[in-house]
């Protein structure tokens, strides 16, 4: 079952 | 003091239906220049960005730089009591303010309405988007796009969406079966709602939850276009222009195959 990874993983905290 | 006055209620009605039920609560950073807002979802899968620029508003102040801790259900249920064509203020102090006002003006000026939203404190973080190139982008009819996303929804929970010179597939299947939807790029731009322009520096190949693309089509009352962006390894980007003054951004990870 494909993985749905955060949006956390790709924006850093500005 | 911070005043915005916008001449088109109906706009801020269709940027809440927009958000209100992908991020309930959401940072809604005034500056000179635009109000900006920043959220995501409860379980930090999507991200939603909304730029307005002060020229979409016929009266615009903000002698300081104020956030305004937003709960989209309340704005959403004040913003229903709006017509299309009202004027609406929104109006709070510049220092910590704990309330946000809004009145409504009807066209003919005969009725004016306000009421007053207290403002939530969110402790989310604020995310920076790099600036990325993208290896395609897909521009479309945002009516097209929302049916696409909303048929496969029958067949699958994902989908995979390959971009090609020629084209760009919609591909999704569960037990039902399996469905491909194909839109070939428009050789003659006639009429820009109704082509499909694929803009190719390499091919993708990538899937996403559909769960998310039928949140963001949301915004489709916002324009009649929408943009795609894609990369492989990055997040797609659905694009909704707010006319010349703005736009909302969503983005949404690929899924990625254990």
């Amino acid at each position: 079952k494909p993985k749905q990874p955060s949006i956390m993983n790709f924006f850093t905290k500005a | 003091m911070f005043e915005a006055k916008l001449q088109q209620g109906g706009l801020l009605k269709k940027i809440l239906e927009s958000v209100k039920d992908l991020v309930v609560d959401g940072l809604w950073d005034c500056d000179g220049a635009a109000i900006t807002l920043q959220g995501m979802d409860s379980s930090h899968v999507a991200l939603v960005e909304m730029l307005l620029r002060a020229e979409a508003f016929e009266h615009y102040r903000c002698d300081r730089n104020v956030t305004l801790g937003m709960n989209h259900n309340h704005l959403s249920k004040i913003l229903k009591c709006a017509n299309n064509d009202d004027i609406v203020i929104l109006k709070a102090a510049d220092q910590n303010p704990d309330s946000c006002s809004l009145i409504l003006e009807s066209k003919n000026g005969e009725k004016t309405s306000d009421f007053v939203v207290s403002l939530v404190r969110i402790d989310t973080d604020q995310l920076g988007i790099p600036e990325t190139e993208y290896s395609a982008h897909v521009k479309m009819s945002s009516g097209e796009f929302q049916r696409i996303c909303r048929d496969l929804s029958q067949f699958g929970d994902a989908v995979q969406i390959t971009c090609s010179k020629q084209d760009v597939k919609f591909s999704s299947s569960g037990e039902t079966g399996k469905a491909n939807i194909t839109l070939t790029h428009s050789a003659t731009v006639d009429k820009e709602e109704e082509s499909v322009t694929v803009d190719l520096k390499e091919p993708v190949d990538l899937t996403f939850a559909l769960r998310f693309l039928n949140l963001f089509t949301k915004a489709t009352p916002i324009s009649d276009t929408v943009t795609l962006s894609l990369s492989q390894e990055a997040p797609l980007v659905v694009e909704y222009k707010i006319g010349d003054s703005g736009h909302i951004r969503y983005f949404l990870a690929p899924k990625i195959q254990e």
